[in-house]
């Protein structure tokens, strides 16, 4: 008599969760730009037998993004969910795995991200400021005065701009525009007066940060900038990758 | 008429009674969320 086929697995089976979080992995690891996402829901799975301790696996992911960007070295199991009221993004992944004698491994993977909706974000928190487009002209004048304030004031290697993750702005009860943005070392020190010829550092030597600043526009002007530099990573014996303390300037 | 009653009585005889706290097991997916919806 031959052998019932095994239940299908279910969203919640430690199986599926564990496909989840290798292509949660794969996705994270295998992206260069914005933040690092989460999983939030396993929206559906399919398994596909091919013989004996080898099967295709087919998810669908629903994903939160989280305040850690790329290229930050924390851990993804210590980054924060960013919150709805921070008008959250979502990402919807497709992914296909194959899982051999229990090993998985991710073959392919479609994802797109959305935010949330202005209507849902105002709904629950009227006065929030919303996502903007990252090349709007107040953001962008916004991230070039946050960084030349911080290049200014520092001393070390002049930063220069990677990519800008995210921008808010609020009009009301003041008008506020925050951003956040990835920047990179560069072979020149903040002293030297030709910045424009600064060149980044090769990807192996480059040390990576990430800086977030807020500039009031309106009733009076002000900036806050606030960048941390991650630090050249390279582990060593006795200093395991996970466990080393990264260089943080304020 | 006649057939309609027919098929009512056989509907209602082959529904399974459920035990007194019957919980119905959960759909094998979507999964649960572990954050929010959006």
């Amino acid at each position: 008599v031959p052998a019932a086929p095994p239940a299908p697995l279910g969203c919640d089976d430690p199986e599926s969760e564990a496909a989840a979080e290798a292509a949660v992995n794969y996705i994270n690891g295998h992206s260069h730009h914005g933040y690092k996402f989460v999983l939030n829901r396993i929206e559906n799975i399919r398994v596909l037998p091919q013989g004996a301790n080898n099967e295709i696996i087919f998810l669908e992911l629903d994903l939160l993004e989280t305040t850690c960007h790329i290229l930050s070295p924390t851990p993804l199991a210590n980054c924060t969910v960013r919150s709805f009221t921070d008008h959250a993004v979502e990402g919807d992944c497709d992914v296909k795995l194959q899982k051999v004698n229990g090993q998985l491994s991710v073959l392919a993977s479609k994802c797109h991200s959305n935010p949330d909706s202005n209507e849902d974000v105002h709904q629950v928190c009227p006065d929030c400021p919303l996502l903007a487009l990252s090349n709007d002209t107040e953001v962008l004048a916004t991230v070039t005065e946050a960084l030349s304030d911080y290049n200014s004031k520092n001393a070390g290697a002049y930063l220069k701009l990677l990519e800008i993750g995210r921008a808010k702005i609020q009009y009301h009860p003041a008008h506020i525009v925050f951003v956040e943005f990835a920047v990179a070392a560069t072979n020149c020190s903040t002293e030297e007066a030709n910045v424009e010829a600064c060149q980044l550092l090769p990807d192996d030597q480059s040390n990576f940060g990430f800086c977030t600043a807020t500039k009031v526009i309106r009733p009076s002007q002000e900036l806050q900038v606030n960048c941390q530099v991650y630090g050249h990573q390279v582990p060593t014996p006795d200093t395991p990758f996970l466990s080393r303390v990264f260089q943080s300037t304020t | 008429s006649v057939a309609r009653r027919a098929v009512a009585e056989v509907a209602q005889r082959d529904k399974v009674p459920r035990p007194v706290g019957f919980v119905p097991p959960p759909p094998p997916c979507p999964g649960n969320i572990h954050h929010f919806k959006i």
